[in-house]
């Protein structure tokens, strides 16, 4: 598996992410989760499932079935819409490079 | 419901840092992937789909399911805000993505995807599964690739070239009446990407500038798409038409169809064959042989009014190996409204009677429509014919994981007596399987031998 897999899985886990969508002050109200892939990381973009916003929009669900458009602006969901996203350590930075470094070499202490 | 986000400490070892705030830039659609999706699953028979993440009689309201399938063709695209410091570690690998089209069904694709979203990421975060490209209708693609709740956004990458990004995860879980089918709908990622770019472009100067930072396409320039068809044993599945009844079936000689009994269960009935190939798009045939209701071989063999030419003859086996990796090709789930779909496995078990097999299990998922099809080796032998998938009676759940293939070995030399002298007395032989053969089929116990008296 890992042989096969080997250069796809490096990618996929540097680009898997997780995204959160909740209400600013309202951690009760609950969140909403899904996960995302990175497209960039300077500047960070990231793509992931529309259906977390869906309780956010202004004007209910019904404009996503309404809309024939193939986008909808940011400003279709409320104000208090607050979004986090969250990966895993990453080649590049420093907790991951030990990590994906050479086997059998590391950083003895001096 | 009740799973709550905890403070990660560490993922896999590794320090995982804080979710970073992010700003929704928009909202956007593939029109091609609703359209496709209308067309595949919005038909009359609709109300067989659903496409939630939780299980058919879990307490899921129709306002949220219904929200659930208005976002299932929607994606977002979100901006993460980073300080500078931070921005300038951040660099990585660019993204490549697959253009549409050029990865052909079977082809392996990785899943990779955090179950259950934001719950435990330090456990769950980019957990991968694999499978192959199952089918693919426009942007709309299937995997077998098991994927989870949660897992809606996560990338699907290829293979070859390898990790290229090919699709976004659309529904991790489909169910039809009431069935799990063990498919997961996916988007195809470069439209999407396309969209991206032309909204970015459309919304504000700002914001244009993101659209060139997007990631290009690898391989084929968009005027020359690569439209593999596949691998080429899978165009020997046909569609087999008897009356009401569709299934599947396989060309094994150019005018030889064998299918299944309870797809075309009378001899010299009239059958329709859909070929995969363009060339045909469909032919007339006739049943000259099927097995009786007693025999535990659910097998059907139909002659065709005309030779198919250009179809691939498989290459039947003469040996079957446990653990080997195998694909079911057949026209489950979506019939003629789709072609047919490839699902990847292993061969779980070769049940065997006095030494030979007479009984083919696998993990390939199997659906209603699947039966008759081939299960190929991944050199593309013929390995089986596929007569079912597996049924809990009690509880009435359906297993598309575990199912039944009746050995080409057991089929092969009536074929080719039929073949090459028109003789149908190897076929008929079926008819007359073993006592212990019809025990394995129904799948009971082997009858225990009686114990011998020492008086």
């Amino acid at each position: 598996m890992r042989r096969q897999w080997g250069p796809a899985m490096r990618v996929a886990e540097q680009a898997g992410c997780v995204v959160r969508a909740s209400r600013a002050g309202q951690p009760e109200a609950g969140s909403w989760s899904c996960s995302g892939v990175i497209l960039s990381r300077s500047p960070g973009l990231v793509l992931c499932h529309g259906d977390i916003f869906t309780p956010f929009m202004r004007a209910g669900s019904g404009v996503l079935t309404a809309a024939a458009a193939a986008f909808l602006p940011g400003d279709s969901c409320s104000d208090d819409l607050r979004v986090h996203v969250q990966w895993g350590p990453t080649a590049s930075s420093p907790a991951g490079r030990a990590e994906w470094g050479r086997p059998g070499l590391c950083t003895p202490q001096c | 419901a009740g799973l709550e986000p905890i403070q990660p400490t560490s993922y896999r070892g590794r320090p995982l840092k804080p979710p970073h705030p992010a700003e929704l830039l928009l909202l956007l659609s593939c029109p091609a992937f609703r359209e496709h999706f209308a067309r595949l699953f919005g038909s009359e028979a609709a109300e067989q789909w659903r496409f939630a993440s939780a299980a058919p009689d879990s307490e899921v309201s129709e306002d949220e399911e219904e929200d659930q399938l208005r976002a299932l063709s929607w994606f977002a695209l979100l901006r993460v805000l980073l300080d500078p410091e931070e921005e300038a570690v951040e660099h990585g690998k660019v993204l490549a993505v697959a253009p549409l089209g050029t990865v052909p069904k079977g082809a392996p694709l990785l899943a990779c995807g955090s179950p259950f979203g934001a719950f435990c990421p330090d456990i769950f975060l980019n957990t991968v599964s694999g499978g192959v490209l199952s089918n693919a209708t426009g942007p709309l693609l299937l995997t077998d690739a098991r994927c989870l709740p949660g897992t809606q956004g996560g990338g699907v990458f290829s293979a070859r070239p390898p990790g290229a990004l090919v699709a976004l995860v659309a529904a991790p879980l489909c169910w039809k009446s009431r069935e799990w089918v063990g498919l997961t709908l996916l988007c195809a990622a470069a439209p999407l990407l396309r969209a991206a770019r032309n909204a970015l472009s459309r919304l504000r100067p700002s914001a244009a500038s993101l659209a060139s930072l997007l990631p290009p396409e690898v391989g084929a320039p968009w005027g020359l798409l690569l439209r593999d068809p596949g691998p080429p044993w899978a165009g020997a599945a046909v569609l087999v038409e008897c009356g009401t009844v569709w299934g599947s079936g396989v060309v094994v000689a150019p005018r030889l169809v064998v299918t299944c009994r309870h797809v075309a269960p009378r001899k010299a009935s009239r059958v329709l064959v859909r070929p995969t190939t363009p060339k045909y798009a469909k032919m007339w045939g006739h049943v000259i042989f099927a097995t009786q209701e007693t025999s535990p071989y659910d097998i059907a063999v139909v002659s065709l009014e005309e030779d198919l030419e250009g179809v691939p003859m498989p290459m039947p086996t003469e040996h079957f190996h446990e653990g080997e990796a195998v694909s079911v090709v057949g026209f489950g789930v979506f019939g003629q409204a789709c072609g047919p779909s490839v699902t990847s496995g292993i061969l779980s078990a070769v049940v065997q009677v006095d030494d030979t097999p007479v009984m083919l299990q696998t993990t390939c998922a199997v659906h209603g429509g699947s039966s008759g099809g081939p299960l190929f080796s991944c050199s593309g032998d013929l390995l089986g014919i596929v007569a079912s998938n597996t049924r809990d009676n009690n509880t009435g759940a359906t297993y598309p994981h575990l199912n039944f293939s009746i050995p080409i070995t057991v089929l092969q030399p009536a074929l080719q007596q039929y073949s090459q002298a028109g003789d149908l007395s190897g076929l008929q032989e079926l008819d007359h399987a073993t006592e212990p053969v019809k025990v394995v089929w129904r799948l009971q116990r082997p009858l225990a031998e009686t114990p011998r008296s020492k008086l």
